[in-house]
């Protein structure tokens, strides 16, 4: 573990707790892209299968569970709970553009061809994409509001953060795993956009608009 | 031999 890995954990769990706290508390998921959530579910219940497999230690245990249980909370609150306030009309985005080539390419690009290794790896490359649905929604709508800018903060923070721990780790550990290095990296790209208007727009007290 | 237990980050 290093600060890194730890500052985009934090990043991660805070981007959850405000997506959480914003749902919860304006009992409203306007705004917010349920594809992307059921995207993210997807995303967490393939790679921490291994939960039951194997312990690494009780902050990653720990931290596996609490990424589960709030993503399929927040799929409860916006599919079930306030079902009235989710906004499908603007949450188009065709997810199965996103999974075809993701589990295509988990079977073929690889560490290992086993089950629990291939599930990790489409989890890994499908969430190097999940944000798309809800990128894509935020420029059709036009615009975000502000909370919903700082969970799209935070969420993009915490790869970003995570490409400083992998080079920590290449240069402290000789290790490096090219499969998430890369889908990290792309991931991390696609928040670019959002950043620029994030630290030009939202930081400034304006709202976060998007040329529609 | 890969070992696939390595994936010890979330």
């Amino acid at each position: 573990m290093n600060v890194f890995r730890l500052a985009g954990d934090m990043s991660h769990l805070l981007a959850i707790i405000i997506l959480l706290l914003k749902i919860w508390k304006t009992r409203s998921c306007a705004g917010i892209s349920g594809r992307s959530q059921l995207l993210f579910a997807l995303t967490y219940t393939a790679r921490y299968l291994d939960l039951v497999t194997n312990w690494v230690s009780l902050y990653n245990t720990v931290m596996k569970v609490f990424f589960i249980a709030t993503s399929y909370a927040t799929i409860y609150l916006m599919y079930l709970k306030f079902k009235a306030t989710y906004d499908s009309n603007h949450d188009t985005f065709r997810v199965e553009f996103l999974l075809l080539p993701v589990t295509i390419l988990a079977l073929v690009l690889n560490h290992e061809f086993s089950f629990m290794e291939i599930l990790w790896t489409f989890s890994i490359y499908l969430e190097a994409v999940a944000i798309l649905p809800q990128l894509f929604m935020v420029s059709k709508t036009g615009e975000a509001e502000s909370i919903t800018s700082h969970y799209l903060f935070a969420l993009g923070s915490y790869r970003l953060l995570y490409i400083f721990n992998w080079i920590w780790r290449y240069y402290t550990e000789e290790y490096y795993d090219l499969i998430a290095i890369i889908a990290g990296v792309v991931q991390t790209v696609l928040y670019c956009d959002f950043f620029y208007l994030y630290f030009t727009k939202v930081l400034k007290g304006k709202k976060l608009q998007l040329p529609a | 031999e890969f070992d696939s237990w390595a994936h010890d980050e979330l």
